[in-house]
């Protein structure tokens, strides 16, 4: 417990609570930010003011009492994100014992609110009872009555009839001890960055752990930081040191500057809550919370938290509209029709959640723990929902979403014929709808989907300009049954598909098929932020399937079709001994795993 | 999802509008049919294959 009690070390009564319990700490703390503000301000407060509010609430979806039998899951919204609990079996008397830690900022959102849906797998969930909570009104009775109690029963409010009380929940609120807090967090990142998980951290791993905070300090710096660190000099840094580190260089010039799992700048020079952040995000990065979140509201609770690593995030969000405002990324593409500059836009959230995932090798840490196998149920599970009849309501809000960047007009058959999403995802156009360059020349070869396209004459022109993932090889993408020397040093055509797109994919040359290989693999993202970082290999490591397409113009082409997060089911139309013309439909992306 | 096709080395001259984008880090917004590159076979039509030359 090294850090809260240097905070403020002119208190010497507070370093003789150390024994004291988890809340009259936390009181102590609430009162020494009560002491200081009086001191600074010389005014007095006789109830908590809105700057005490700090620290991590932990707060227990326990159980309800409902007015009828069913499956429910309850959901907790707090702030921008929804966090949602197990579906309970069916019963009148659900009970969850779920837990979620929610960060307390004094900026920060207050009131917490509960949602109870019942649930039916034929049916989209219904939001039966709700409740809020104000957090600072609760937790300041809590600490102005030494007797409080933990737990509390709220009424359920019938959403479209406020009057009436469908339901009871029980919950509980309690404050997380800081200096808990404090010590978890240093124990948490030394053994995350600890490669050789020897308990200490190396010079080269203290390096790794600076960088991954966002701090670009040059690597000199970086030596005599470690060298202050090991205070005993034996060439490591314990949990201790590392403790105290945190806690003394933070005051001196801020060590954190980013948070290396969601890619939040840390400007507030606060160094609790800045470790309280960083507990948090690390809690929801490897599943530790007892409730899965993440979300914007409840109604995306229904989804999981690797949605933000991925742009179809955008595909589960169209209808909040995600991709707006000041909070969007973008990602540039030149349109070739138009031969203009366009802007495509990703949530701001996403693309951070995106680079700190993939473009850190502690993010990419972390999809170790579990992340890659969820990302393959959570396209799994889009894949059965995208194929099954409810799916097709989804299809006019696509549209309507994406309404600037879909052409119905060209579409082969009307919506009507849709019978799921996943139909309408892979439907097909009409004849002439894109029409063939040179269609009578087969030496002249064209795209395969509609798409953004990068194109290298070499593969070390696509490393040097987009491939940054270290271990990417053209035999590594292709197998080593199929790669041959003249792939090795071949061209490589790129052509990456948004949600948005048409689905199908066409030859690009005229020719034999004469072979299809299924590689196994996981399903990352293939946005540029995955394939622009040097620790994600993307088109190596993900599913996909690699053809030979034997030309009398080209020789030999390599077409390998890559399945990436949610959409990750890769069909061929044709077999192998097919011939292709140039421009025939290949194959199709579709939703699944 | 992605494709990527790979050609073997010196088979295809690929459009400079589109090598030259992406030597940017730019990507192309592009359509199925629309041209992609020509045989680097084709483009070298008219020239002598020297192997082939016999001196006489």
């Amino acid at each position: 417990g090294q850090g809260s009690s240097r905070e403020d070390s002119s208190s010497a009564s507070e370093s003789s609570s150390a024994s004291s319990s988890r809340r009259s700490r936390m009181k102590q703390r609430l009162h020494r930010r009560r002491h200081r503000s009086r001191s600074n301000s010389s005014s007095h407060h006789k109830h908590l003011a809105a700057e005490d509010f700090v620290g991590i609430a932990l707060l227990s979806l326990l159980r309800a009492e409902m007015k009828f039998k069913d499956k429910w899951l309850a959901c907790l919204s707090f702030g921008e994100q929804t966090f949602r609990t197990h579906t309970s079996d069916q019963t009148d008397k659900p009970v969850w014992n779920a837990e979620k830690k929610l960060l307390l900022d004094k900026n920060g959102p207050r009131v917490a609110r509960i949602s109870v849906f019942e649930t039916n797998k034929m049916h989209k969930n219904t939001l039966i009872g709700y409740c809020e909570i104000d957090l600072l009104e609760f937790l300041t009775r809590e600490l102005e009555s030494d007797s409080s109690p933990e737990c509390e029963t709220l009424n359920l409010l019938d959403p479209s009839s406020p009057d009436k009380v469908v339901g009871e929940i029980s919950v509980s609120i309690s404050v997380e001890d800081p200096i808990e807090t404090e010590k978890s967090f240093a124990r948490r990142i030394l053994s995350i960055v600890d490669y050789n998980e020897d308990g200490h951290l190396s010079l080269s791993e203290f390096s790794d752990l600076i960088t991954a905070f966002g701090n670009q300090v040059a690597a000199n710096k970086k030596e005599e930081m470690f060298k202050a660190a090991d205070k005993n000099g034996d060439g490591v840094v314990s949990m201790d040191e590392l403790a105290d580190l945190l806690a003394i260089q933070q005051e001196k010039e801020p060590l954190i500057n980013c948070c290396p799992v969601c890619g939040e700048t840390l400007e507030v020079p606060d160094k609790l809550n800045h470790m309280i952040h960083l507990s948090l995000c690390f809690d929801e990065g490897t599943g530790k919370q007892v409730m899965t979140g993440g979300f914007l509201t409840d109604k995306q609770a229904n989804y999981g938290w690797m949605f933000k690593l991925s742009e179809w995030a955008h595909f589960s969000s169209y209808d909040v509209g995600l991709n707006s405002g000041s909070s969007g990324s973008h990602i540039l593409v030149f349109d070739r029709r138009t031969k203009r500059l366009v802007e495509e836009l990703i949530d701001g959230k996403i693309a951070l959640s995106m680079r700190a995932i993939y473009q850190s090798k502690l993010g990419l840490g972390l999809m170790d723990t579990g992340a890659k196998e969820l990302l393959q149920s959570i396209s799994e599970k889009q894949g059965r929902k995208m194929n099954s009849v409810e799916s097709a309501k989804d299809i006019p809000t696509f549209i309507e979403f994406f309404k600037d960047q879909l052409n119905l007009a060209e579409v082969k058959h009307p919506l009507e014929h849709f019978k799921t999403f996943n139909q309408f995802f892979v439907r097909e156009l009409k004849p002439g709808a894109r029409p063939v360059a040179c269609p009578e020349r087969d030496d002249v070869a064209v795209c395969g989907a509609d798409c953004r396209l990068t194109a290298f004459r070499s593969v070390d022109d696509s490393l040097r300009f987009w491939i940054k993932g270290r271990k990417f090889s053209v035999q590594g993408l292709l197998g080593k049954d199929i790669c041959s020397s003249t792939f090795i040093d071949g061209t490589l055509v790129i052509f990456r598909l948004a949600p948005q797109d048409y689905h199908r994919f066409h030859s690009p040359v005229s020719g034999t098929v004469e072979q299809f290989v299924k590689v196994p693999g996981c399903l990352y993202t293939v946005n540029p932020i995955a394939v622009n970082s040097k620790y994600c290999n993307v088109f190596t490591e993900n599913k996909r399937v690699v053809s030979i397409i034997s030309t009398a113009e080209f020789g030999k082409v390599a077409f390998v079709a890559i399945g990436a997060t949610m959409v990750g089911s890769i069909t061929f139309l044709k077999k192998e001994g097919d011939h292709v013309k140039k421009g025939d439909e290949f194959g199709y992306f579709s939703f699944g795993g | 999802s992605t494709v990527i096709c790979v050609f073997e080395k010196d088979a295809i001259e690929i459009d400079e509008d589109l090598l030259a984008n992406s030597a940017r880090s730019l990507e192309t917004l592009v359509y199925v049919g629309m041209k992609l590159g020509v045989s680097k076979k084709q483009a070298n039509v008219g020239l002598p294959n020297l192997q082939n030359c016999v001196l006489q």
